[in-house]
């Protein structure tokens, strides 16, 4: 290890200026605050956050431009983050790399906010490869912890951790806000062998994809980091039978079993989730219509027509898919109205695209993993029979909870009435 | 060992942009081959590559991955 400085004082305040646009927000300042925790448990160090005045260390994301920092970063790739050294305090990231959280995608906020933090205690780099203070990213490591030389080279400076002081400066760092939980075993899909529990073209037009008990968006350019369904939407289980945003009332339902949930944005609505009444349980998908802003409910062979804001006689339903969406297949996994104002039907590995006059195109079904999901062709042999990536139970996994502006909800029917 | 202008001008700013390379205080930029040479040693030392002194591809590699902006002052004149 090399030291650039020391501060002359133990007890540290530090400050989260602004957090990353790839992350939501409670998941990002949860992976700040652990970049603290991983020094001060082993050195006799507190760290303590700040809203107001001038903290000790100051976090803070920006991009090429920066009216505050004369170091400017330089676009996805390269550079990640900078830091100075003792008794300044900045930490900088670079706004445009894609932050993430508890996947290989991206860049892992909590490893390198960990190394920057490393450069604000006085920490230069290290020329152990493994170790956090190496000078390159080495990448997401589920089973993250500090190298030997790191707290060979931080207890060089602020000494060993006093064991009769653990618990009371356990207190002192402030998360208990955002909670680490150990979870079980869980399989984590690979999207490009998975199929699907659900499609939705969400809020902001933002593609979710669903598969057990994570989540994940779909752009042009490639796959969003995968998120446990409940880090991003509290209170909702995995393995979701289908999910449907309504750009009429901003409301996103999702079924599973014989339950329905609604959010708007990220937050549940009051008296959610409720038990479904009027259509049969265990749904295989649903979408948004925005022809006749309607939402079709799919199962088996048949279909509900469900309009959120009006009454709707559901016992006419089911009717046959094959009446109204011509050629597209039964029992889907998945259905979504997209962007380009098509309808998609999802089932297995296969997709179907329907015309506007909801008739399935020619040349369909096509393969979900290369044409949405941005995968090469499969070699074989490199790809586990089930597709799953599995977690050990040593795995602890940020379970957080993103805030979004509520909007005021009407009495209005709905699908449980 | 030919580079490209631009690949040699690439990899002068990062051996200079971390600390592997020391514009001097006075005088021309232009650095002796066996500057440059020690840089590129000091740099593979550090990045646990085969230590050459020349531009391989694992070198060309390792300076394309994602990394800190601080300084890695590994070579002997900046721990002076």
């Amino acid at each position: 290890y090399l030291l650039l400085g020391r501060w002359r004082k133990k007890h540290l305040t530090f400050q989260i200026l602004n957090l990353p646009s790839t992350l939501p927000p409670y998941t990002a300042r949860a992976a700040l605050l652990q970049a603290f925790k991983y020094w001060s448990s082993v050195a006799p160090l507190t760290f303590q956050e700040v809203q107001d005045g001038r903290a000790d260390i100051r976090l803070s994301f920006h991009g090429r431009q920066s009216p505050y920092c004369s170091n400017t970063f330089d676009g996805p790739g390269r550079v990640l983050a900078h830091a100075d050294i003792p008794e300044l305090g900045s930490i900088h990231f670079d706004e445009d790399e894609l932050w993430t959280e508890g996947t290989y995608w991206g860049v892992n906020l909590r490893i390198i906010a960990a190394h920057e933090v490393g450069h604000a205690l006085g920490l230069g780099h290290s020329r152990y490869t493994q170790a956090l203070m190496a000078p390159v990213y080495a990448g997401y490591r589920p089973y993250f912890k500090l190298h030997p030389d790191d707290v060979a080279g931080i207890q060089s400076l602020y000494g060993k951790k006093s064991p009769d002081t653990t618990e009371e400066e356990e207190e002192e760092m402030q998360v208990p806000t955002v909670p680490l939980v150990t979870i079980e075993p869980s399989p984590m899909p690979n999207p490009c062998s998975s199929e699907l529990d659900a499609m939705m073209l969400g809020p902001r037009g933002k593609t979710y994809a669903f598969k057990g008990d994570y989540v994940w968006t779909v752009t042009d350019s490639g796959l969003g980091p995968l998120f446990r369904v409940s880090a991003l939407w509290e209170g909702l289980p995995g393995n979701l039978d289908a999910a449907v945003y309504s750009p009429r009332t901003q409301w996103i339902h999702f079924f599973k079993g014989d339950k329905v949930w609604r959010y708007i944005n990220f937050k549940m609505s009051p008296g959610f989730p409720k038990k479904l009444n009027k259509v049969e349980p265990n749904l295989d998908a649903a979408l948004y219509w925005p022809v006749n802003q309607k939402v079709f409910l799919f199962k088996d062979s048949g279909y509900w027509q469900w309009d959120e804001l009006a009454r709707t006689d559901l016992s006419r339903y089911p009717k046959p898919i094959k009446e109204l969406f011509t050629g597209a297949p039964d029992q889907p996994s998945a259905a979504m109205s997209w962007r380009d104002g098509r309808v998609y039907f999802f089932k297995g590995k296969e997709y179907w695209r329907l015309t506007r006059q909801l008739l399935v195109e020619k040349g369909y079904p096509r393969n979900i993993a290369h044409n949405w999901m941005h995968c090469r062709p499969q070699i074989p042999g490199t790809t586990s029979s089930t597709g799953n990536i599995t977690l050990s139970t040593t795995d602890t996994i940020l379970d957080t909870t993103p805030s979004a502006t509520d909007s005021t909800l009407g009495t209005t029917p709905s699908v449980t009435d | 060992r030919v580079l490209r202008r631009e690949e040699k001008e690439a990899v002068m700013d990062y051996l200079l942009q971390y600390g592997y390379l020391q514009k001097p205080l006075e005088g021309a930029d232009n650095f002796r081959l066996e500057d440059i040479t020690e840089a590129l040693r000091a740099f593979q030392e550090a990045s646990e590559l085969p230590i050459s002194g020349w531009m391989d591809d694992a070198t060309k590699a390792r300076m394309r991955q994602p990394r800190c902006g601080l300084e890695d002052p590994f070579n002997q004149k900046t721990l002076k």
